[in-house]
């Protein structure tokens, strides 16, 4: 695993927000919020994501923050009082203007108030290491990502998308340099069209978890062949 | 078997399709495997349509996935595919529009095939393309040459992508399946994955299936 860094230097990499991310994070916590009371209800925190873009598709990675509402009543509480707030990632397709919930996984952080008087969530992420590139490193694997875009005509809506992008697709040379190392056939693994996607991102658009989930109809055994 | 193999240098294989951000590759999977199949039959390769699955099918599920034995049998219970042309791709679930008259190709069933890669391997020299599903394992970075995954990397049990067998050999004697994708030609060689062929790498025996078309 890749080593854990303040959320922080992810974060700025990020969108800040606008209304197409928050309609996708009204999305989701209508989706969370599915089921509940009114007085139940979580309400939105803080959010911030980032979108990629597709065709007709546009898929937002988003995190945010959810407050529960105060549990009174300790038989029925699913959290305890003083972990009230949840961290959640989000992952929200849009169609043609139809959403759908791909991914959602909340968990409780704590909160501490720092020295400035600020409540400030402290948690971490694993990703690239921005200390662990050198900076003739960077400026190399910056060159690389710019022939990457060129090659696959990749553009971003902003600075901070195009950097986060970076940080991915470094991440992934790297895996594909492990995946390289442990190959036994003759297969080169490097830079493709999917370089600049976390792996989350490829299975949850690309690949299909039915395949082994699912049992599917049952189907008789073909013949052998016979020799000709 | 014969020691090598290749539908593509016989007629039998369409060009290589791109599945866009859909996870509808179940779907090129089964198309590709009735294309093969109404050629070797009917003598005529036709483009069929994908679509019409992510919108006919209403056990599988369009671009969130789907299994190719529910595929054949929606094609069955349709009544046939329509071609590319006539029902192209859109990448995303629309409402099923079908047409009975518009179909051009039909199947009778579906058959589950061997697990065993060297009948396999007999199987589709025989009788055409074989739809498979495997682990995806390393495919992200993959750009040329035999992928042989360590199998803790590539586990049989870990199935999520579907593909298309279309032919077999051996590159200095490395044994390899050559494997259609639905990437796109800007992937891979030019849209095709080798995969290590003999022991059951990333689990590319486990799901082989086939349209019977009488």
């Amino acid at each position: 695993p890749a080593p854990a860094q303040p959320r922080a230097v992810v974060a700025r990499a990020w969108r800040p927000l606008d209304p197409e991310l928050l309609g996708a994070a009204r999305f989701a916590l209508k989706m969370y919020n599915q089921g509940r009371a009114a007085g139940a209800q979580a309400v939105l925190g803080a959010v911030q994501g980032r979108v990629r873009r597709e065709g007709q598709g546009s898929l937002y990675t988003l995190e945010a923050t959810l407050e529960e509402p105060q549990c009174h009543e300790p038989t029925v509480c699913q959290l305890p009082v003083s972990r009230k707030t949840l961290l959640c990632s989000f992952q929200v397709l849009d169609e043609l203007g139809k959403h759908m919930l791909l991914r959602r996984d909340c968990g409780p952080v704590e909160t501490r108030v720092t020295d400035d008087g600020n409540e400030t969530l402290k948690y971490v992420l694993p990703g690239l290491g921005r200390n662990s590139l050198s900076q003739d490193f960077s400026v190399k694997m910056a060159s690389i990502f710019q022939k990457f875009m060129h090659t696959y005509n990749r553009t971003y809506e902003s600075k901070e998308e195009a950097e986060w992008r970076l940080s991915v697709f470094a991440s992934n040379l790297m895996r594909a340099q492990k995946i390289q190392a442990l190959d036994r056939g003759t297969a080169q693994y490097g830079i493709t069209k999917f370089s600049d996607l976390t792996e989350e991102e490829f299975r949850t658009i690309y690949l299909n978890p039915l395949l082994q989930s699912e049992p599917g109809q049952k189907m008789h055994m073909a013949k052998s062949v016979e020799d000709p | 078997a014969p020691p090598e193999w290749d539908w593509r240098s016989k007629g039998a294989v369409t060009k290589v399709k791109d599945q866009g951000m859909c996870g509808s590759c179940w779907a090129f999977s089964v198309t590709g495997n009735v294309e093969g199949q109404w050629f070797l039959k009917r003598g005529t390769l036709l483009s069929l349509s994908e679509q019409e699955l992510l919108d006919c099918d209403k056990v599988d599920k369009a671009c969130l996935g789907g299994l190719p034995s529910n595929a054949y049998s929606a094609i069955k219970n349709l009544g046939g595919l329509e071609t590319e042309d006539d029902y192209s791709y859109q990448g995303h679930m629309q409402a099923c529009s079908f047409s009975a008259q518009k179909a051009r190709v039909y199947i009778n069933d579906s058959v589950e095939l061997s697990r065993n890669e060297q009948r396999l391997a007999a199987w589709l020299a025989k009788r055409g393309p074989i739809s498979v599903a495997i682990n995806a394992f390393g495919m992200q970075f993959y750009r040329r040459g035999i992928a042989h995954p360590l199998r803790p990397l590539c586990s049989p049990w870990l199935i999520d992508h579907a593909v298309l067998l279309v032919g077999y050999g051996n590159r200095s004697a490395t044994p390899f399946w050559a494997i259609k994708n639905s990437w796109g030609t800007d992937w891979g060689e030019e849209g095709y994955y080798y995969l290590y062929r003999g022991s059951g790498v990333c689990g590319v025996n486990t799901m082989a299936s086939s349209a019977v078309v009488n």
